[in-house]
């Protein structure tokens, strides 16, 4: 079953948050 | 492509004089009228009803579908709003049509922008924007109230559902079903080696926390390995759990537990291998107790609601985006990937079963989308282990196919034909996993377009299965592997790319997939990997395997991953255009059909299912440029 596009209202949150491991 | 059509009968028309209403739109205005009166009573401008239940499930149980009563729209994402003059449902793309064909006149369809923004615009300065604080996660509360902040509006917890006192007795009774422990044979640890390994993790936290407090509902099922049936497609049961170092507390329905149930927990003590019962409406009282003490209590941002983040101190919680059980329960162990492979093995043949029938059938004019969907379903249930399909099957014919979550119903649906193309995702819970596949066909000529549609699609699903990547790389990375070959020709989709799946647990196991709230992705996670296209009005395609992060080898050494896909039928020769196939497109899908030959055809072998095992053959030949 197709998933749900992330909402732009938790985007910014999550992103910030995978940058943060992602440069870890 | 074309433009869908205009004048469709079978969504509404708002704007036509009178307005148009199809026979699949709610009369909501009664319910409307008595969930304002109620708003009234509390003094609100607004209220939200937001798609979840206490504990942000996708899917919900009958109970809990408070959107869908007073919208009439009943697809599972879409919160709606209603003031005193109007009342809005925002939903994704998945659900467009299905809004606009449920919903009738006193609804306004958002299909973008904010929620806060309408409210801002149509709630007057000191207006109450009412909430359940049950149904609302920590997330979606705090984006909300700083859109808020300085705007003289004011967002209200009131505990007291309002769209539940319009409802009234007409509201489905809340389940009973017993809760049971899953047989030893079908789990990749006992819930004490689980319970142990948690503990260890919340040791370890930078921030120490004294407790984990587990909201969503297959946390608590997948760590004391307990199942039930309280959310249609979803083995789980309500219930939180609160676990420190030395205790572990599960709230839920006691009466549901049998004596055996009971023993396996170690009800009957209080050391730190002990399972406390405490009822399961009593979970905010405790937590609030729990949190007057010396603690720290560690939180997931995305599954824990409102109401139980209100009763505790801020000094007092650590917020993390999921629990420790999430990131644990996504890696699986050698013992559960075998489980998982296995059911989709069983699943393979189920598919397999159900594509010969069709081409058998569908010509003959005897199959529509529902008797169909019917047909695949029992199936299912007939395989060893089967507990039911894992979602309500899609299957959709011609322009229904644009839908992405279609699914028919006995009174509405569409004849099979070989005139036009056909999805079929669906899935199946078993004890031994969890599955998930979607398959799209033609029996007849497909247009030009159809073809390089499909393939494309296929080009997509074939470079994100063979990419290999750096160890820990976000999947968000990577989504864009599905989608190059499309972007090339100016085509999308617009839904996710994949996304995780348990093990005899949810179908979308978060938070495993190629979105920006995923996380990384490592070896032994299992994804979905489902690029599609939809041409609005015409067709839609979607091809849809499971697959499991492996280790790859690489010329040079290094933390390489690659997929393994578990999912094990072969794509429609028939809608497959070699010419726009790369060599590496080729090698890899022979490479996969060979896989298919090896997994499958035993298994159709040994149940002496001999024209499936001749279809296999035939459909997984070697193909060439």
């Amino acid at each position: 079953m197709a998933p749900r596009t992330t909402s732009l209202a938790s985007l910014w949150v999550a992103s910030t948050l995978a940058i943060l491991s992602w440069s870890n | 492509p074309q433009a869908g059509s205009l004048g469709r009968e079978d969504v509404r028309n708002c704007s036509s004089n009178p307005p148009f209403l199809p026979v699949t739109a709610v009369n909501t205005t009664m319910r409307l009228a008595a969930l304002r009166q109620q708003m009234q009573a509390w003094n609100l401008s607004a209220y939200i009803i937001t798609d979840t239940d206490a504990h942000m499930s996708e899917y919900i149980g009958k109970h809990d579908e408070r959107r869908a009563w007073i919208s009439g729209f009943s697809g599972t994402a879409g919160t709606a709003v209603v003031t005193m003059r109007k009342a809005a449902v925002w939903t994704d793309s998945r659900y467009w049509t299905q809004a606009e064909r449920q919903m009738d006149c006193n609804w306004e369809l958002h299909r973008e922008g904010d929620i806060p923004s309408w409210v801002l615009a149509e709630v007057p300065a000191e207006g109450r924007v009412g909430f359940d604080p049950f149904l609302m996660s920590v997330d979606f509360w705090e984006n909300f109230d700083l859109e808020l902040q300085g705007s003289k509006r004011y967002l209200v917890s009131i505990t007291t559902n309002l769209v539940d006192l319009a409802w009234g007795s007409e509201r489905p009774p809340l389940p009973s079903q017993p809760i049971y422990a899953l047989p030893e044979e079908f789990t990749g640890s006992t819930w004490q080696e689980k319970v142990s390994t948690v503990r260890s993790y919340m040791k370890n936290h930078t921030m120490a926390p004294t407790a984990l407090l587990l909201s969503a509902l297959d946390e608590t099922a997948w760590l004391f390995n307990l199942r039930s049936s309280d959310i249609p497609y979803n083995p789980f049961f309500y219930s939180y759990t609160l676990l420190t170092d030395s205790s572990i507390r599960l709230f839920v329905n006691k009466s549901r537990l049998s004596l055996e149930t009971l023993q396996y927990l170690n009800t009957n003590c209080t050391s730190s291998m002990c399972v406390q019962l405490e009822d399961y409406s009593q979970v905010r009282d405790s937590v609030k107790a729990y949190a007057s003490g010396d603690v720290m209590i560690l939180i997931s941002i995305e599954y824990t609601n409102y109401g139980l983040y209100e009763v505790i101190p801020k000094e007092k919680v650590v917020i993390n985006m999921y629990t420790p059980v999430m990131g644990i329960k996504a890696v699986k162990n050698s013992k559960e990937q075998a489980l998982l492979k296995a059911s989709h093995v069983r699943d393979a043949v189920v598919v397999i079963q159900y594509l010969v029938w069709l081409e058998k059938n569908v010509p003959k004019g005897t199959v529509d989308e529902f008797s169909g969907a019917e047909y695949i379903d029992d199936l299912r249930r007939k395989e060893n282990f089967s507990s039911g399909p894992s979602f309500e099957t899609i299957s959709a014919s011609g322009l229904n196919a644009a839908l992405a979550h279609y699914s028919p119903t006995k009174e509405v649906n569409h004849k099979l034909s070989s005139d036009e193309m056909y999805l079929v995702d669906s899935g199946g819970q078993y004890w031994d996993g969890t599955t998930d596949i979607t398959r799209t066909v033609h029996w007849g000529t497909p247009t030009a377009f159809q073809k390089e549609a499909y393939t494309r699609v296929l080009m997509g699903n074939i470079d994100l299965s063979r990419i290999i990547f750096p160890a820990n790389t976000p999947g968000r990375i990577l989504d864009a592997l599905a989608r190059k070959a499309l972007w090339e020709v100016g085509l999308n989709y617009g839904h996710g790319t994949g996304h995780g799946i348990g093990n005899f647990l949810c179908v979308h196991e978060w938070p495993v997939g190629f979105q920006s709230n995923n996380i990384n992705m490592n070896k032994g996670m299992f994804t979905s990997i489902e690029p599609g296209y939809y041409q609005d009005g015409e067709f839609g395609i979607r091809l849809e395997d499971v697959a499991l992060v492996v280790e790859a080898k690489t010329k040079y050494p290094g933390a390489y991953l690659t997929f393994e896909v578990v999912s094990f039928v072969p794509y429609d020769r028939n809608l497959i255009d070699v010419s726009l196939l790369s060599p590496e497109h080729l090698q890899y899908l022979n490479r996969y059909y060979q896989t298919i030959r090896e997994k499958v055809g035993p298994e159709l072998q040994r149940r002496q299912l001999l024209e499936e095992l001749a279809w296999l053959e035939e459909h997984t030949k070697p193909l060439s440029a």
